[in-house]
């Protein structure tokens, strides 16, 4: 899956997904 | 809220009863950021209204290798002006199911 998760030492964990295309404003 | 080019949404429903928010981020413009961004995906966290600030995530995403350091006060602030909207929302309309 395009999900990649990273976990802060902290504890927070950070989910990474694709930013759905109609969301990005025209580079 | 100043255009900051992060925009940063719910990732949940806030029904106004729960202290800690899934909450998603992503850089919509990256021309307005000093540093790159290490992708261009969307970041999804939890965080706590009442015992965390703004400023930790930010900082804990620089920690993490998502952002540029130059970049952590526009980080902060995106995820502040949203927060402020749901205190806000939260203020004015309470938790929905009582």
């Amino acid at each position: 899956s395009s999900f990649t998760q990273v976990v802060h030492s902290a504890g927070r964990r950070f989910i990474v997904s694709p930013v759905p295309e109609s969301r990005l404003k025209e580079q | 809220a100043e255009d900051t080019g992060v925009r940063v949404e719910l990732a949940e429903e806030d029904h106004g009863r729960k202290s800690s928010i899934a909450l998603r981020l992503w850089v919509e413009d990256p021309k307005k950021l000093k540093g790159k961004p290490k992708d261009n995906g969307a970041i999804e966290f939890t965080f706590d209204l009442e015992k965390e600030t703004p400023d930790d995530v930010a900082q804990e995403m620089i920690d993490s290798g998502f952002f540029h350091e130059s970049d952590l006060k526009i980080i902060a602030k995106s995820i502040r002006d949203r927060v402020a909207l749901i205190q806000w929302r939260r203020d004015r309309i309470g938790p929905r199911i009582q």
